[in-house]
This record gives structure tokens, C-alpha cells and sequence, in this order.
């Protein structure tokens, strides 16, 4: 069975998404067979592995909203990373799942469809801890929290590990994998100061592997590329890679 | 009557907290009466004003859901500066509003008890354009969009400047006040080529204020101050009063 992991923080820009997107790419290096389902309306995991997003006639809100539409038709593939896309239509299915039946368990539900075909299945998720992530949360049997180094983001913990508890009640598989610094910078005191917050809080829930702040990261996803493809040798993929290895050791 | 301005963009970290906050510094130092509403679940902004959001009593939530509590009893100052906090309960209003008549104006019945106090109202916003969003977008004569310098961030423009149309044909007042790159970087090639992308695309729209990318940005939240009273030399508060200047010559 897959393991399945949910990568989120309602803090905005805290790299959810550069982590989906390159945690993937590394875990499919090490031979890994890898799904990243994209649950953010903006699409931009999608986005990074050249999916059209405008033109999907299917998409994860469809995948939400009708039991009739299975998960193996918003299926693509790149290389063996596989895609479940998004796009903005994710908005209305977050309104319209407010009024539904089991609303936070419908992502659950048709995972199984496809959860036996790979090793991993990651989830990217919006900056909220609302509808969309609660149901990652509730498929998933572990939750890896991005946090940049910044006052907000630090303050920002709280609210997201509350969400967590709640989730935990119904979902007893549920896990912490670890927390994730990521755009650490060693010259400036904060990075510093919020590294060594985070290791005093949370001990060795904090990953060992720290994403340095490298631009190629920031560069690659307008190549359509991940880090890994757009610039081997550099900061931002070995550490992904590191990380990948620290990942595979946690599970 | 007071300029009512929304900091909006559903992308996460591309500078709506930071530009709310040191926008509202500005233009107090300029001599202007501000006020500040958080309508971000987390409150960051309120907590970059000291305010201890797990305390209140009152806040965003129940301005918005209950018709007896009145906007001056949710208003705090520090300065000269007004701001009505909000905490991680406005996540259970933004599930309630969806049930509720006229779900995207109860901002806006609710502003015009304060509106004469003040020359200018700015509204920081969630990472989403949803019903929290969508009531500061009613409730305002204008918009500013912080774009930070990252390939998601261009793409998600359109689907935030889709929204504003919508509301536009419900509120005929609602103008872009400018686009705002933020965390710029001169030195990388991915600042120039977002910045060329904007103006070519935005032309005057874009502000000819840069903000740039500044540690004391990052730095000033986590001692409870803005930008102009941590470092009032620095680049990232010169660069704040220039927007400030520039926003008084657009409205
Ligand atoms: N380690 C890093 N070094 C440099 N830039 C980075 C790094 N990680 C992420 N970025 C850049 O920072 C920005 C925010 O990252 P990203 O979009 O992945 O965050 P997110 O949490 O997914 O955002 P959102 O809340 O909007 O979903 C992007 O432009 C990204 O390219
Ligand atoms: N010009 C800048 N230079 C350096 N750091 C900045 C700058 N602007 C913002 N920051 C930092 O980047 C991070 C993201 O900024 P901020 O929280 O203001 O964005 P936001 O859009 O409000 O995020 P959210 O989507 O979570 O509401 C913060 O840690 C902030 O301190
Ligand atoms: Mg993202
Ligand atoms: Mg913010």
C-alpha cells in the first residue's frame, strides 16, 4: 500500500508546493512509483508539469463532487511521476462540498481506487486549513508541514497542528512525518533564531534536512521543470534529494 | 469619506500581510487617519500590532455574523494607527457565511459605521479569493495586488483579476489602485524578467514603487513593529513611504 502524505500549512509561500513538486521528482529518482495529487485551486503543481490547466475536462473538483467520475481518468503522466490536476474550478467544488454528505472524506473515498498502483501518493495543498486540506488530511497517513523562516510562519504552526489534532480523532492513522524548514539562508540571524525555535519545540520532529534558499527553485517551475531536471548539481535538488532519503528512513 | 483599499492575491507569501502593515506606517507618518482590518484567519497583521489574538473577546468573526455587535467595539490603536483584529475563529465564520443572505456585503453594512473616522481603510486579506475576500472586495473603492517575483505568482494574476471582475459588476466603484512587485532583487535575472512580464502586460498599473527584497521586512514582525519604526533607514521602509506617497498621487 502506498504511503500517503499530506504537505501543508495555511501559511502562504512557506514551499508546499516546491516541495510536492521536488519531493516527487526525488522520491522517483530513488526508484519510487510516486502520485502528486494537486488540491490547490491555483494549480501550480500541475502547472510545473506542463498541464495545461485551463483545458482540463477533468479535473480534481470533478473528482470530488461526482461519484461517477474514477480517479484513473485525471491521470497524467510525466516520466514516473504521475499527476492528478487541478484548477480553479477547485474554488466551486470547495463551496458546493459544504453542503455535501461526508464532505471531508470524499478525497478518501475514491483514493482507494489507485492508492495499490504506487509507493507514494503526495498531496499539495492550499495556504487554508479548510475543506480541501481537511480532506488530504483525511486520506493521508502522514502530514509534512513546510515552514520558511519568518515570525509569521513560526506563529502560524499552531494553528495548523490544532487542525491536525482535530483530524487525528477520525483518522487514527494519521502522523506527523516532520516539520520542514525550507528558503534557510545560514548567513542571517533569523534562520538561525527560527531553527533553533523549531528544534526547541519540536525536537526530533524537525526534518535533519533543511531546503537552503536557492534561486534555482524559484527559477525551475518557469521551465516546467522540477530542480532535480533544471539544475542537478545544485543547492535546492541535493537537498531535495536528502530529503527524499530522510523521508524513506521516517515511513 | 474614507479610501477603502483591499491587499489582495490568493498566492501565499507574496507580501499582503508586510505591505498592509508598513502601507498603514506610511501613510499615518504622512499624517493620514488609517485604520487596518485583518481579514486573515491567521492575524497577522494584528499580531505584528502586539494585539494577543488568542484573548479577544471580540473580533472579525462576530462583526461579520452578528448584526448586534458594532465595528468600534472591535478597533484597537497603537499610534495613530486603528486596527480591528482577527484570530483562526474567522475560519468558522467563513463556513457560516456561506448560509447566510447576503453573504458577500456583510463587510460593507458593517464599514460604514466607521468609514467618516478615517482617510484611508486597508483590508489584508487570506491567501484565497473566497467569501472573506470576496466581502473586503464589496466593501472597496480599490485593490492592490502584491506580486512577489516567482513564476506562480504571475500565473495566479489572472485568476485573482478574474474575480475582481465578478465583483465588479456588483460593486461599480471597485478600481485597481496597482499591481505591487515585491521582494525584488535586482540582482537576479527572475526579478527583471517578472517585473518586464508586468509592465509589459499591466503597463501603468504597476506601480513605479518596487518594494525590495529587505531582511529588516522579515525581521521587524517578530519585535512587534513595523518596517518604519525597526529600521527607519532601511531600504524595505524608504521603499514603503515612496508607495505611500505614490498611493496618495493614485487615489
Ligand atoms: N528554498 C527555496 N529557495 C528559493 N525560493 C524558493 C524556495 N522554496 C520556494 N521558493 C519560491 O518561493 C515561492 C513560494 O514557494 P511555493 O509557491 O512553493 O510556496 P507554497 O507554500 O506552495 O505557496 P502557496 O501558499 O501559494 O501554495 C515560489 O516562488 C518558489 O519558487
Ligand atoms: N520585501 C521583502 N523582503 C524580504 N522579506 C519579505 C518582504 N516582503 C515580505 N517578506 C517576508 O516574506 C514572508 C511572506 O510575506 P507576508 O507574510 O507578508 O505575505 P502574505 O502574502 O501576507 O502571506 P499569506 O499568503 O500567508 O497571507 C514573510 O516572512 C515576510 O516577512
Ligand atoms: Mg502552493
Ligand atoms: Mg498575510
Amino acid at each position: 500500500m502506498a504511503h500517503i502524505i499530506t504537505i501543508g500549512n495555511q501559511k502562504g509561500g512557506c514551499g508546499k508546493t516546491t516541495t510536492a513538486v521536488n519531493l516527487s521528482a526525488g522520491l522517483a529518482v530513488l526508484g519510487k512509483r510516486v502520485l502528486l495529487i494537486d488540491m490547490d485551486p491555483q494549480g501550480n503543481s500541475s502547472l510545473t508539469f506542463g498541464i495545461n490547466i485551463e483545458d482540463l475536462h477533468i479535473s480534481m473538483s470533478d473528482i470530488l463532487l461526482d461519484d461517477n467520475v474514477h480517479f484513473k481518468y485525471n491521470i497524467f503522466s510525466k516520466g514516473n511521476i504521475h499527476i492528478a490536476p487541478s484548477n480553479p474550478t477547485l474554488n466551486y467544488a470547495e463551496e458546493r462540498l459544504h453542503t455535501m454528505e461526508g464532505k471531508a472524506t470524499r478525497l478518501k473515498e475514491k483514493i482507494g481506487e489507485v492508492e495499490s498502483n504506487y509507493d507514494f501518493i503526495l498531496i499539495d495543498c492550499p495556504p487554508s486549513i479548510g475543506i480541501l486540506t481537511t480532506n488530504a488530511l483525511m486520506a493521508s497517513h502522514w502530514t509534512i508541514l513546510p515552514v520558511d523562516v519568518g515570525f509569521y510562519s513560526l506563529v502560524g504552526i499552531k494553528q495548523y497542528l490544532a487542525r491536525i489534532e482535530d483530524v487525528m480523532e477520525q483518522n487514527k492513522n494519521l502522523k506527523i512525518l516532520g516539520i520542514l524548514v525550507t528558503m534557510y539562508n545560514e548567513r542571517n540571524n533569523i534562520s538561525r533564531e527560527v531553527m533553533a525555535k523549531l528544534k526547541g519545540s519540536f525536537k526530533d520532529k524537525v526534518f535533519n534536512t533543511a531546503i537552503r534558499r536557492d534561486i534555482k527553485l524559484t527559477e525551475a517551475p518557469g521551465h516546467l521543470q522540477t530542480a532535480i531536471e533544471y539544475m542537478w548539481r545544485g543547492r535546492g535538488s541535493s537537498d531535495y534529494l536528502a530529503l527524499s532519503n530522510e523521508v524513506l528512513k521516517r515511513v
